[in-house]
């Protein structure tokens, strides 16, 4: 189905954005 | 931690839920953190599949004949979209400010955002394509209902011509639907009562010719085989009901689960 893939899409991109989000604040601690 | 229902979402969401935790958790820990790198291109690539999201979910509404998916998606969409407008402004004030605070929560709130609207989205698709399994299983019903009002081996033909493919097609979607579950009470409920509507459905239709043979022969014994058809369709309409309930739950029992 096209939602799902749109939905896995959408999970892959926010799970991309946290990574880089969250990288600075680990080196800190 | 969000637990979702199904196989499917949450083969989708629970990876992205995992890191909303965690970048909650490191938020926490270090407020007065780390200056945050540009997130402009990953927050336009959550962008980017927001409006890819919310044009096939316009798509899928468009098409869609079921009212209340007509009526909830569209919430869902704009939460979703919400929540990638808070990405994009986190990621232009932290531009300005690469320690911005107020960036940060905004960060984390549309993550959130975004986790929490696309997870309503599948609930919707998911309660839709259940409400068609459920359609399903209702025309079964509606043939048993039948059942009491059968006399001849012709009307009975007619019946069987009917209820056999409905029949079939209840027994394939539930058990798909079954293997989808997370929740393993509900599964195993789901594959007890289609056991015992397969089984039962023969020992109807035997139940119904000895009627009609019954009430062609005179009628002795017409009271006692249309009560014991009565009671296999009664059984029968029993367990569909059942289905019926169980494809509805989305609750999670962690107790149970354990």
């Amino acid at each position: 189905e096209m939602i799902l893939e749109a939905a896995k899409s959408i999970a892959a991109a926010t799970s991309a954005l946290i990574k880089a989000a969250s990288s600075a604040q680990r080196e800190l601690i | 931690m969000p637990v979702f229902h199904t196989k499917t979402i949450e083969s989708i969401l629970e990876p992205v839920a995992q890191q909303v935790s965690r970048l909650v958790i490191l938020h926490e820990e270090a407020e007065d953190g780390n200056a945050m790198p540009d997130l402009g291109r990953p927050v336009q690539a959550v962008s980017m599949a927001v409006t890819n999201l919310v044009k096939v979910g316009k798509e899928t509404i468009n098409s869609s004949d079921d009212a209340l998916l007509k009526q909830d998606m569209p919430t869902a969409l704009h939460r979703v979209e919400s929540a990638s407008r808070l990405l994009e402004e986190a990621s232009g004030m932290l531009k300005q400010d690469p320690y911005s605070g107020p960036a940060r929560k905004k960060l984390i709130e549309g993550s959130r955002g975004i986790l929490q609207g696309t997870s309503s989205l599948l609930l919707c698709f998911d309660e839709s394509e259940v409400r068609k399994i459920i359609r399903e299983c209702k025309r079964v019903l509606d043939y048993l209902a039948v059942a009491e009002v059968i006399e001849t081996m012709e009307d009975l033909v007619h019946f069987l011509k009917n209820l056999s493919p409905c029949l079939s097609k209840v027994s394939r979607e539930v058990s798909a639907r079954e293997k989808e579950l997370t929740h393993q009470v509900h599964r195993e409920i789901l594959v007890r009562c289609l056991e015992q509507v397969k089984t039962l459905a023969p020992i109807l239709i035997c139940s119904m010719k000895i009627f009609i043979h019954i009430i062609s022969q005179g009628g002795k014994g017409a009271e006692e085989a249309a009560e014991n058809r009565n009671y296999l369709s009664g059984r029968m309409s029993d367990e569909l009901n059942e289905i019926i309930r169980v494809l509805q739950l989305t609750t999670y029992d962690e107790e149970e689960w354990d």
